[in-house]
């Protein structure tokens, strides 16, 4: 039997709109320690690691280890019929195909309840290294998702080169209009985190990746008022977007070389 | 010109 009651269903809309679009379908690994999804987009280039820790459940309960296949799609539509301060009730017997949702109004006079169909996804789970980064950079989520926006929509570039100093961090692309770069410099107040920007480096470092993916990493924006970048050297960009202290939602990028 | 890699080439299969 699981069972885990989440007192706000805007969560796990933000966090399935986050990654719907580049994963339409994974498993939904669930053990004590919570709820895990580990999901590569069609083209293998990126991967979606999701964590949502047992302690920001109440109650979670979980008899046995269960793997729970499920279009990522369908069940967004689905969160869709629950109002944001809906609290979200999920439950699945063991061996069940199908996954319970309920969504009970704050005041308790409104209770919808939907059965979603379980599938059998065959799924390759990934090894993900512990690296010690080059460089880890710190801004307000909604900056960096104004600078994939203009860098695409405004230039029209496929790839932006990301060099990271210890005087800032600056995004740059040629496109089809020209070409055009964003620098964001450390800022020197921490009075408000989210709003900084913080750069730890280790040592310089400049990768290249292909843009559209950071566009649609961005659509977790709504997850977190800041989001990391940790880069190395010829290694997966890693951008993540952590959930309170509940969990996180990890993107990983891997690099574009020069021929 | 650049070449795209794939998170294959990075992370292993368990």
């Amino acid at each position: 039997m699981f069972e885990a009651r989440l007192a706000q269903s805007n969560l796990m809309k933000k966090i399935l709109d986050a990654i719907k679009d580049l994963i339409t379908e994974a498993n939904l690994e669930i053990s004590s320690g919570g709820i895990s999804l580990q999901g590569m987009d069609s083209s293998h280039v990126s991967l979606v690691a999701l964590l949502m820790r047992s302690d920001g459940f109440s109650p979670f309960r979980c008899d046995r280890n269960l793997t729970l296949g499920v279009n990522l799609q369908a069940m967004a539509k689905l969160m869709k019929c629950a109002s944001n301060d809906d609290i979200l009730t999920m439950t699945a017997e063991d061996n069940s195909d199908t996954l319970n949702l309920q969504f009970e109004s704050p005041a308790q006079d409104k209770l919808s309840e939907f059965e979603m169909k379980l599938m059998d996804i065959d799924s390759e789970h990934l090894g993900i290294p512990e690296t010690e980064y080059d460089a880890v950079i710190r801004m307000p989520s909604s900056e960096f998702q104004r600078i994939c926006r203009d860098l695409g929509a405004g230039i029209g570039g496929e790839s932006v080169t990301i060099a990271c100093t210890k005087e800032g961090v600056k995004f740059s692309v040629t496109g089809s209009v020209g070409s055009g770069s964003i620098t964001l410099k450390q800022t020197g107040s921490v009075d408000k985190p989210a709003e900084s920007v913080v750069i730890n480096m280790a040592q310089p470092v400049t990768l290249i990746f292909a843009l559209r993916y950071l566009n649609s990493f961005a659509k977790a924006t709504p997850l977190s008022e800041s989001v990391s970048l940790s880069m190395s050297r010829e290694v997966p960009l890693v951008v993540e977007y952590k959930m309170n202290d509940t969990g996180y939602v990890r993107f990983y990028l891997a690099p574009k070389l020069e021929d | 010109q650049t070449v795209q890699l794939s998170i294959h080439d990075y992370f292993p299969l368990q």
